[in-house]
């Protein structure tokens, strides 16, 4: 009855790496209709997250010419597969944030929950 | 028992005006630490909204010179004061938007609600 993280991730996660540019990562943002990017390594494991919130932080201080490492986010918190969702809510709430990339053991990304999948729980009809 | 948007939506909302320009969008959004802002008119009255995502899209698109009304969605999905949340829920779903104005009759903001405070709704101890 009790749901998890992994019942309301969606798998189909685009990841970008800390050496590409900032523009780039906004025409991932647009393409995709979404507003969060975990960034991976060389081997595919977690080291950090930017967000369309990143980038408007970008256009205020004037650096959009500039790569994702320099404005990613790089303590990310994250949520486990078999996280309850009471305890994927508490993280949103707790550092006020909108989504959270799912990792397995080695770091590797394997979905996302946003706020906005944990909104559609409370849709009628759910 | 039944919430309703009056009980959940921030009170205290940011607006701007179609006029201003994107770069100080970008920082009333920074400076607030959210993503969404109501636009209106010289009376007041709700004519759009703009997100971080359009700043994104402007960043992709090489537009950060602009003004707000070149980049602001004008058809806006709203809420009203009595709406039961799960409507509000409903519309963030059907429109895979992550906010929404809360409008009195005369189509003034009165309130802001973000997916992020429907996740909250089903944080433990909630
Ligand atoms: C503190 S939030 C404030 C705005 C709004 N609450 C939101 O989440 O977009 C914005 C910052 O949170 C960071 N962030 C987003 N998701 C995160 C996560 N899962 N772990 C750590 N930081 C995260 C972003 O990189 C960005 O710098
Ligand atoms: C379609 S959503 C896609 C990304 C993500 N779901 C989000 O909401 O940020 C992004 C677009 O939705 C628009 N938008 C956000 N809130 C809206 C609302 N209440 N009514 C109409 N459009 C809205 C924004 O102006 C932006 O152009």
């Amino acid at each position: 009855r009790k749901k998890r993280a992994s019942q309301i991730m969606s798998r189909q996660v685009v990841v970008v790496r800390p050496y590409e540019s900032i523009r780039d990562v906004a025409k991932n943002l647009i393409k995709g209709g979404f507003n969060h990017l975990p960034v991976v390594s060389e081997d595919d494991k977690l080291v950090g997250i930017i967000t369309s919130w990143d980038i408007s932080k970008a256009v205020a201080n004037g650096l959009v010419d500039g790569k994702v490492e320099d404005i990613m986010t790089t303590k990310v918190v994250c949520a486990f597969e078999d996280d309850p969702i009471e305890t994927v809510a508490h993280k949103l709430k707790k550092y006020k944030i909108s989504a959270v990339p799912v990792v397995d053991s080695e770091r590797h990304v394997i979905g996302m929950i946003t706020s906005e999948d944990m909104s559609k729980l409370l849709a009628k009809g759910e």
